[in-house]
Formats: C-alpha cells, structure tokens, sequence
C-alpha cells in the first residue's frame, strides 16, 4: 500500500474501469480472483503470503452501474 | 413501518433502476496509512466516472466517521430528486475484532455505521455499496504454498447478522 495505495482498492478501481457495465457482483468477483493471485509481504512475515475478499451479498436485483 | 415498501416482485433478471441520483461517500484515514491518498485519488475517479456525487472526509476521528455518515444521511434527505445508488468506503486500520480505527485512534464498528444506513428510509430498495478497506484481525493470510482455504467460499446464511432465522 506504501507506494501504489492497497490491492483491493487498486484492482477494483481497475477492474470496474475496464468493464463498467458489467454486473456488480461479476466484478466483484473478478477483483477477488486477481487479488488471491497477488503475493504480499506481511508486516510482520518474511513469507509470502495471499490475501482474499470477503463479498457478502443481499441484493435482490442485478446491479450495474452504467 | 414498512420494511420493504411496496415494490414489484423482484426478478433476478430485473436490474436496480439507477436513473437517480447516486451518491459516495468517502472516508479515509490518511494519516499513519502510508499510501492511502493513492486509494483515494484512485476511487474518487471512479466514482466520478460512474456519475457518483462524491464527499470525501480524510483523516476522520471515530466520531466523525459517525458523523459524517449522519450528515450524508441528511444530505441525501434533503435532496430533492430521488436517489437510486449510495456507495461508502471505510477506509482505515482495523482492530482486532474488526473495528475500524478513527485518526484518533478510537474505534468505531463498521457494521454500526452500515447498519445506519441500511435503516435509512430514503435508501429502502436502493442498492448500498459498502466498501472497507481495513485490516479485520491480526492472522496473515494463508502462505503461497498451502491450501487457499479462504477462497471459493460463497457464505449464505438464514438471517442478517443478529436477527433471528425463521
């Protein structure tokens, strides 16, 4: 997060930018997918480490934003 | 009161009509975050980019995170066309029970402040995006070479958190 800001903020930003009118849900999904494929360095862990979304849901309806 | 509203069945085909106005609002710990003005520059564009009228408050204290979502609450009452969309992101360190930490090092629980607004009358059948970004414990997550045992995982359960499941 230090010099580029955090993984899952950074690829949503970038995943709803390249697809804005697709699914909500979709997305959500697809930044979830690049973010475990990301390898960090915890703070305080020499290993390499994933991290994971966690996406909860109660929508009723399908949700696009364009 | 009435919870729902009277709406149309929902359809899972049926999309959320955002012909209304959409509204962000952004609060971000910026302060001891290394990096986290890149987030919100990052996330204030898109919201612009996808039509969201965008606040932003940096370096809110526990309070204020209250705060502002109450005056975001006010705000979309106030406004006079109907509003069809509100996006929040939290962004902040988190505790070790999942709360968020203010600029003054006070905690706030998230699910208090999504709860408010989910009561929120004027956002009844309004989509409500809440984005955190907030460490939600101490563990590291699980090491490259083991089981991705966290992923895959879609959780349904029979009642919102607290209630009661029929």
């Amino acid at each position: 997060r230090d010099e580029t800001g955090s993984d899952f903020i950074q690829t949503l930003v970038e995943v709803f930018r390249a697809d804005p009118g697709r699914e909500v849900l979709e997305l959500l999904t697809e930044v979830n997918r690049r973010v475990c494929q990301l390898e960090v360095l915890g703070p305080d862990c020499p290993e390499r480490r994933k991290a994971c979304l966690e996406i909860r849901s109660s929508l009723r309806r399908r949700l696009c934003l364009q | 009161v009435e919870p729902w509203g009277p709406e149309p069945e929902p359809s899972p085909t049926v999309r959320y009509d955002l012909s209304g106005t959409r509204a962000a609002l952004l609060l971000s710990v910026i302060h001891g975050r290394p990096g986290a003005q890149h987030d919100v520059e990052a996330l204030g564009t898109l919201c612009q980019a996808l039509s969201f009228k965008t606040t932003l408050r940096t370096d809110p204290t526990a309070q204020a995170f209250q705060e502002e979502l109450a005056q975001f609450r006010e705000c979309l009452d106030a406004h006079r066309a109907p509003v069809s969309c509100a996006l929040v992101a939290l962004m902040a360190h988190g505790g070790p029970q999942g709360q968020l930490l203010g600029a003054d090092g006070r905690e706030v629980r998230p699910e208090a402040l999504v709860q408010e607004l989910s009561r929120f009358r004027a956002l009844c059948g309004c989509p409500k995006i809440f984005l955190l970004q907030a460490c939600r414990g101490g563990s590291s997550p699980f090491p490259t070479a083991g089981s991705s045992d966290q992923a895959d995982i879609l959780t349904v359960y029979a009642a919102a958190e607290g209630c009661v499941a029929y």
